[in-house]
């Protein structure tokens, strides 16, 4: 989409590959290239540049405002977070770096080591743990995970800890014993504090097509989620399912990871997002 | 499901004697809407559409099927043709040790495809060597100890420090001094676009010398499966693909870009957490549960 191009059929037929290319989706193209043939129509594209403002204008718009803050000031202690997600989109590195993050803010960290299914995946957040300074809940494998988590929450409030980080194991969605287990997880938090979780994240992989509108409503579903991480986003690409996730669902993305290191992780900022789908 | 669409799309090619580019060209973006919504890359899903008009006009109207069925047998058809040609196992070297090679991006689900793939030999009577080259990924060599160990295959873990070509290096000459084989070799997951990380695996690869490059992609994977296959392709030259996670209700049309951008077979599907979730690849099943 460079500079000083005419708005014609070649250049809206490159709009489309460019919005697809991106795993917007069907609807969500269609819906961003009604509205830029509605400004076609009305004789508001001079140039290349009308273009990009109108697709930018309108991408902006589906994605909503800027989230608030994971830890806002002011939170009741523990606020506890739990990530969830598909197998291998990236949850115990990012509960690395949003514990090294805090961490760094000087906030005690604790996190629970709930996957207890999978090869190693303790001892991968261990030595995440360590890498951060943050405290890590653990068990041996084949542990009830809800009974980590239980135990996790035991000593984030006897220790005082500002922020306890549940890791859950990977899951499939439509894999209802698997969808059952993590609800027995929130059922437990939620026993213990009805405000509980404080916050349920959703890691989607960035190179992950349609599909992660499926992970989100069903996650959704069976967890009320108030937000996804994104992660891999220093790949090739664009991640553009989000768009759906929040227009269909209100879950919006509050987070980036943008690499394997303890500090890859960032604010999810709107602008930024849109205008690497643009090119 | 696409066939109630297409029969609604095409039901005035009732009474009519042929397909033409006129009475197919609804059902056509019927068709392209259905790859996109299944993931199918852009580009390819355009390609393709091309191919099945081309192969589309000038055929009679069935008689005894729906119109619906029919356009989509054509497209269900020119998919399988698409994905089934190339081999479904891995070459086995005529002089042992056959040597296996996985790589693909993180998180795709190699390290447990390097276990399936030990149990799946094992269980043929072979004497499997899984190696850990994954150097980077904190607990990734424990992890790939702890699967061996669960389906009774040896794995061998390098020097602590060690460079992940030495460690394969290292590897080889353990199969060969105690005769294990086939050799396979776990990588860290890394990026195409990674210049270091792709140079670290051009270097394993040069050590391992592998009989068989296998790239691991997730079957949920969109738009980008195009870019990352062909990068690696052309790295490395790839000889086959493994479709994980595909037991998820993704629909997986990233087995058509992959396949269209660098023509290699895809030779398993991974359905499962468990080490014997390793099935081999029925193209008219992916065909089928891409159109949805
Ligand atoms: N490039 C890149 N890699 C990432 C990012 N986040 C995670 N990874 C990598 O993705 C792979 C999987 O990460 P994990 O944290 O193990 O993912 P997970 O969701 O916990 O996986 P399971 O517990 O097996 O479901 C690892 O190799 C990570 O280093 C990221 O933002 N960028
Ligand atoms: N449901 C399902 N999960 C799978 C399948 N294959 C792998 N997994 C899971 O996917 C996650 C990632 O698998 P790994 O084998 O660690 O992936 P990897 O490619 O080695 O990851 P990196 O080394 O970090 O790049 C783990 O939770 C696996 O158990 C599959 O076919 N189905
Ligand atoms: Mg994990
Ligand atoms: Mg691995």
């Amino acid at each position: 989409l460079g500079a000083g191009r005419r708005v014609d059929d070649a250049l809206l037929d490159e709009v489309e590959e460019v919005l697809y290319e991106a795993d917007l989706g069907v609807e969500a193209c269609e819906q961003v290239l009604d509205a830029l043939r509605e400004q076609a129509r009305a004789q508001r594209l001079r140039a290349v540049e009308d273009v990009v403002a109108v697709l930018r204008e309108e991408l902006l718009r589906l994605l909503g405002e800027p989230p608030p803050p994971l830890l806002p000031a002011g939170a009741t202690r523990p606020r506890v977070i739990v990530l969830v997600g598909v197998n291998g989109a990236g949850k115990t590195t990012t509960i690395g770096k949003l514990a090294a993050r805090y961490g760094a803010e000087g906030k005690r960290v604790i996190v629970a080591a709930a996957d207890t299914f999978r090869a190693a995946a303790i001892d991968q957040l261990a030595v995440w743990a360590e890498r951060s300074g943050a405290e890590i809940v653990r068990q041996d494998p084949g542990t009830d995970p809800a009974a980590v988590v239980f135990d996790a929450l035991t000593a984030a409030r006897a220790r005082g800890a500002d922020l306890l980080l549940v890791d859950t194991a990977g899951r499939l969605h439509n894999k209802a014993n698997l969808m059952a287990e993590v609800q027995k997880i929130r059922r437990v938090l939620q026993r213990a504090d009805p405000t509980m979780p404080h916050e349920t994240l959703l890691v989607i992989d960035g190179v992950t097509g349609q599909n992660g509108l499926l992970q989100a409503r069903g996650f959704h579903a069976a967890m009320g989620l108030t937000g996804v991480v994104l992660t891999k986003l220093d790949g090739t690409a664009k991640g553009g399912v989000v768009v759906a996730v929040k227009t269909e669902l209100g879950v919006p993305v509050r987070l980036v990871g943008v690499g394997e290191a303890l500090d890859d992780l960032q604010d999810f900022v709107p602008r930024a997002f849109v205008d690497e789908i643009l090119g | 499901n696409l066939t109630a669409r297409l029969d609604e799309t095409l039901r005035r090619l009732r009474g009519q004697g042929k397909l033409s580019e006129a009475n197919i060209a609804e059902a056509l973006r019927e068709v392209r809407r259905a790859l996109l919504e299944a993931d199918v890359n852009f580009k390819v899903a355009k390609e393709f559409i091309a191919e099945v008009r081309e192969e589309a006009i000038g055929l009679a109207v069935a008689k005894t099927v729906s119109p619906g069925q029919q356009f989509v047998k054509i497209v269900h058809d020119h998919l399988v043709q698409l994905l089934g040609t190339g081999s479904r196992d891995i070459a086995f070297a005529t002089k042992p040790p056959t040597r296996v090679l996985v790589v693909g991006l993180q998180g795709s689900g190699k390290t447990t495809l390097v276990a399936k793939l030990g149990l799946r030999y094992r269980q043929q009577g072979r004497r499997p060597l899984l190696v850990a080259c994954d150097i980077h990924r904190p607990a990734a060599i424990d992890q790939l100890e702890v699967l061996g160990k669960s389906v009774g295959v040896e794995v061998f873990r390098g020097e602590s420090g060690a460079a992940a070509e030495e460690i394969a290096r290292d590897a080889l000459d353990r199969a060969r001094g105690d005769g294990f084989d086939p050799v396979i070799v776990d990588t860290a997951g890394r990026l195409h676009i990674d210049a270091g990380m792709m140079q670290e695996v051009a270097e394993v690869k040069k050590a391992v010398k592998p009989h068989e490059v296998l790239f691991v992609a997730d079957a949920m994977t969109g738009q980008d499966a195009v870019q990352s296959a062909k990068a690696f392709d052309e790295a490395l030259g790839l000889d086959g693909v493994v479709l994980t996670k595909m037991d998820g209700d993704a629909r997986g049309g990233a087995a058509i870009s992959i396949r269209a951008v660098t023509g290699k077979p895809i030779k398993f599907i991974g359905v499962g957490e468990k080490l014997n979730a390793l099935e081999s690849f029925h193209p008219d099943r992916v065909a089928s549960r891409i159109l949805g």
